[in-house]
């Protein structure tokens, strides 16, 4: 048990460094085992700092820092031992349009290095442009979700009427 | 191991029988809010064996199964089921000679949930031993719910430390 | 006290079952006290069913519902006694687009009835635009922030920059 | 009562003087992540009186004073005012002839802070009690911080209540 984790713990770390710097477009950061000298029961510490920022406490990290720090060290998990499935559910909520950019080319990054396959739930118009496929959700019975297969081009239709339905 | 579909029936808001195809690559799913999206992928979790009422936003597991609208009788019963392509052979030993497996478990009002694999009943504990050798399963850090993404920074050291054990 | 907070029960109530209809154009919800007959120690639970479903646990609504819900209930307290200031962190990122048109007629509505000032961050571009003025962040310096007035225009061009800086 | 001016100095990343203007109607506060916008609200908050470092994302209060960055060394001191027009009368007796009003809160690494209420040194508790009687203040329901608008839908029901006492 303690040499998969150790080793495990070197794999994600020497990921996540590289992953973080990616999506930061710079900066710097790590991963450190602490609490206790037995691997099995140590806690996961989180070192991080933006371009040109100081290394501090996660908590001052901004809301769309933190999800790009996050998501850092979910894909760093996948490059060490992919799974079969992914599924982020409007993780890109709190990024702006440079970091949903950056998510994105990550996405297809995964991709090519992994065979996991991606559910990704979002509003976000880039995102959804980025995507191989698309699924819409609509309740055209109140209250009944039907699931319905749609091509991009009507993908900006439906944001539209969506957008125009309520005016 | 590839997941290649999952079915749901009467299972949150999606009342009737629907059918979403996995396919390699990014897959998106969008529409307004409330029209069902979360509800999907918390389908593919309650497969795999989620036991937490809570982390299915629930106060109560029935509470998966369709309530009824406006319009619609509640009922007593969901379903979801979900199909994998066996080709890495990682099931347990009684079914690692299969190319297809199904999984699927349903729940009836006030009387609990069973599973299935290829159509026979299996233990909770087999489908989630599945899915946990496959580096997978109902609580791996890959399937980050709606506002969580924050969490694994605010987590506890030690909590965070269960993400090493997926990649071992 | 006792009589004072039943006054603003009522109150709040009445305006929130309102704001609640406007926001999701249709639905039902109100207040109640529970949990105790002394209303300085009971408990305030909220009942709300969006258009055409069921009362259900509000742990069931979406993202994006509980975010409307949220924002009528912290509304209805205004119209019953109004706050000099109100200040929305970025709010509107669950919301899909015709809920944040929705968001933003409501922001419109609670500047003509009260006279309360509103400080609101965004990265979406409808709310962006319905705004009086907006003022800038930026990192020029990295990790230095600088706030800078601008024009609605220049807002539009300061998010194309930030998405072709990255590229 | 009116707020129309906040000024911040070495407040997190505001190492420089920065200057708010609030005006009626509706502000919007744009920028990419990381830049400072949500640094830039919790001044508001932190000078109303806010006393959980917690709240303020730090592990302690000092984490509010300017930590210094790769370039810019850190700061020992940070200083926020907030400038109201006192057209309701609603301040304390002893400042209540005075049409402006200016709040100040200072703080110096390892020793605390104090404030200023127009230029006189006041109580934290006379600073609360000031924009608790406007209906307003560091804990008011009308400050959603980021990833909080949720937050008042999971509360319990006690907690909740609270709200109500705003209103009164
Ligand atoms: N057991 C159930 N029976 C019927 N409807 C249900 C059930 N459980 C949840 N719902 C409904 O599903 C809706 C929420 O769906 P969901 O959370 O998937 O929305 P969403 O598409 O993710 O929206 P958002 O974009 O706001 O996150 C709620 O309105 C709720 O009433
Ligand atoms: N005491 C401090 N000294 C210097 N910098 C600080 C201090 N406290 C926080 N910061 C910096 O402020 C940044 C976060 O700012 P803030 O949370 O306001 O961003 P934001 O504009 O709200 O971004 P987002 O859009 O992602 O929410 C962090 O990168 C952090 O390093
Ligand atoms: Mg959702
Ligand atoms: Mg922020």
């Amino acid at each position: 048990g303690r040499a998969r984790i150790l080793k495990a713990f070197d794999d994600v770390n020497e990921h996540f460094k590289k992953l973080f710097t990616t999506l930061f477009g710079g900066g710097e950061a790590y991963l450190a085992l602490t609490e206790s000298d037995d691997p099995l029961d140590a806690g996961l510490e989180i070192m991080a700092s933006p371009p040109g920022k100081k290394m501090q406490n996660l908590g001052l990290l901004s809301g769309g820092e933190q999800a790009l720090t996050a998501l850092s060290l979910i894909f760093a998990v996948f490059m060490t031992n992919p799974s079969p499935i992914c599924v982020l559910d409007e993780v890109d909520a709190p990024l702006d349009d440079a970091n949903v950019t950056r998510f994105c080319d990550l996405l297809d990054e995964m991709c090519k290095n992994t065979s996991t396959r991606f559910l990704i739930v979002t509003h976000n118009a880039v995102t959804m442009s980025r995507m191989n496929r698309l699924f819409g959700v609509t309740m055209a019975e109140r209250g009944v979700s039907q699931l319905v297969s749609v091509d991009l081009d009507s993908a900006e239709r439906m944001r539209a009427r969506d957008h125009n339905r309520d005016h | 191991m590839d997941f290649t579909r999952l079915r749901l029936s009467g299972f949150k808001s999606f009342v009737d029988p629907t059918e979403l195809i996995i396919e390699k690559g990014l897959t998106g799913v969008v529409g307004p809010n409330g029209c069902g999206k979360s509800n999907l992928l918390e389908a593919l979790r309650w497969v795999m064996g989620e036991n937490s009422a809570k982390s299915m936003r629930g106060a109560g597991m029935d509470d998966v199964i369709f309530a009824g609208t406006a319009s619609r009788p509640a009922r007593n019963l969901a379903e979801v089921s979900l199909n994998i392509f066996n080709n890495d052979r990682s099931a347990p030993a009684i079914f690692n000679d299969e190319q297809q497996l199904e999984i699927s478990r349903r729940i009836e009002r006030e009387s609990g949930s069973a599973y299935r694999l290829n159509a026979k009943d299996v233990r909770a504990k087999d489908v989630q031993l599945l899915f946990a050798d496959a580096s997978t399963g109902a609580h791996s850090p890959s399937l980050v719910s709606q506002g969580r993404i924050g969490s694994l920074i605010n987590a506890k050291p030690k909590d965070r430390r269960k993400i090493l054990e997926e990649a071992a």
